[in-house]
């Protein structure tokens, strides 16, 4: 009784269908035959049973990422929804992979899926882990770089969120400086 | 309005049983 009763419950709504994207990255293949749709979800319980499904981060071989995209948005720069926008970067360490990466994922993946941006929640479009033997980053994709008010506050409640000391610092990088440099070298447009 | 939860809330759900 008690399993049919639970069955019955009903879920509980997120405000956007996400989508869960893979990549491997496989030399011999386009970058694009890498990145597959794992899946979409739109309610809280949907998403805890593939949170507990997938493998966490910290475990996957370097040169994967996932990416998590409001359904719709391609996980990358060209889409039309990102290509005007710009991230918030994290990253970490060598040794943050064992004690803060599945965390700090985590923790971004509430952000998103619980709207935590408040009114400016409609600016973000997902977010993305990439697994790199020389560091591990995170970043937080908004759609639109010009829109200095959302980035900024999307930007102090992502790092009250992680936890971060009040001491550092993150940056937000347009994709459009990311695309023409290397990472390391983007200037960032916004820091909080 | 606009579907909010606060990450408590969605801690909540992690482990029931529904969700395995």
């Amino acid at each position: 009784d008690v399993v049919i009763a639970t069955e019955n419950v009903e879920k509980h709504p997120l405000q956007s269908r996400w989508a869960l994207w893979f990549f491997k990255n496989v030399r011999s293949q386009p970058w694009q035959c890498n990145l597959r749709l794992v899946t979409t979800f739109n309610t809280v319980e949907d998403f805890w049973a593939l949170y507990t499904h997938v493998q966490l981060a910290s475990k996957l071989s370097s040169g994967c990422d996932y990416s998590i995209f409001k359904d719709g948005i391609e996980p990358m720069w060209e889409d039309s929804r990102n290509k005007r926008g710009g991230r918030w970067l994290i990253t970490l360490s060598k040794q943050q992979r064992h004690s803060d990466l599945d965390t700090l994922w985590l923790e971004t993946l509430l952000c998103l899926i619980g709207e935590a941006f408040d009114e400016h929640s409609e600016e973000v479009c997902g977010a993305v882990i990439n697994i790199r033997a020389k560091g591990d980053k995170i970043a937080l994709w908004t759609r639109e770089t010009e829109n200095r008010e959302a980035v900024t506050h999307i930007g102090r409640v992502y790092k009250e969120r992680l936890g971060l000391s009040s001491k550092a610092v993150i940056g937000y990088q347009a994709h459009a400086d990311t695309a023409t440099k290397s990472s390391s070298l983007t200037k960032n447009k916004f820091v909080v | 309005g606009k579907r909010q939860y606060d990450r408590d809330f969605l801690l909540g759900f992690q482990f029931m049983p529904a969700c395995v």
